[in-house]
């Protein structure tokens, strides 16, 4: 463990209770997309399927935890609260995240570490991060005005996978063999698809405007 | 690089 990656998972786990903590107080999920949150419960629970059976540290196994009952619990309250679901505003979140997760499953089919059952699908919980954002920005873009805590939500969950490259930029010096390019090309295109939605959210800050996004 | 150290992170 570094510094840059338990302040990576400390940022994750920001992000996540923002969200839930939002969603919780206020009962409302309004602007937030159950595409990427659904996208988001898949890659933990394709990540973590080790989690019986592969213990690292009583760290990992509890963080682990917390983010798929956050996740989950995310989804629940999307789309079976009684008041949370009312908020949801479906007609504007209708990215076709399923055809996200198709391309992902064929590519960690080609691409990968080790060609077993646990390896393929964590690779493809890798590759399905890295877009899973994409249905929450465009959700964005369409919605155009977003409230202070998505915000700091996206900001939150692009920040911690430039930790992650941070940590594994140290790893790679301080670890001999350590070398994981999937991870690090899936992480880096992860960080790049925050870049726009960064741009905006420092203009917005630096100017103390409302965070718009141009249509 | 032996098994746990590939899946050590999150």
């Amino acid at each position: 463990m570094n510094i840059f990656r338990l302040a990576g998972d400390m940022t994750h786990l920001a992000s996540v209770l923002v969200l839930l903590l939002k969603i919780h107080t206020i009962k409302s999920c309004a602007g937030v997309s159950l595409k990427t949150q659904e996208l988001y419960a898949i890659v933990f629970a394709t990540r973590y399927l080790d989690i019986l059976t592969s213990f690292v540290s009583i760290y990992n196994t509890l963080m682990k935890l917390i983010f798929l009952g956050s996740s989950f619990s995310i989804v629940w309250y999307m789309k079976y609260h009684k008041t949370v679901r009312r908020t949801y505003d479906r007609d504007q979140d209708t990215f076709r995240h399923w055809f996200l997760m198709l391309p992902c499953l064929l590519l960690a089919l080609l691409i990968h570490e080790k060609f077993t059952f646990f390896e393929v699908l964590w690779t493809f919980s890798l590759y399905l991060e890295a877009v899973a954002i994409l249905p929450q920005l465009v959700l964005l873009q369409r919605t155009r005005n977003i409230d202070n805590l998505t915000g700091q939500y996206i900001f939150l969950l692009g920040g911690y996978r430039g930790f992650y490259i941070l940590n594994w930029i140290y790893r790679y010096f301080t670890e001999p063999h350590y070398v994981h390019w999937i991870t690090w090309i899936a992480g880096l295109v992860q960080t790049l698809l925050y870049a726009d939605f960064f741009y905006y959210y420092f203009l917005s800050w630096k100017n103390n405007k409302k965070l718009q996004l141009p249509a | 690089n032996n098994e746990a150290a590939a899946h050590d992170e999150l």
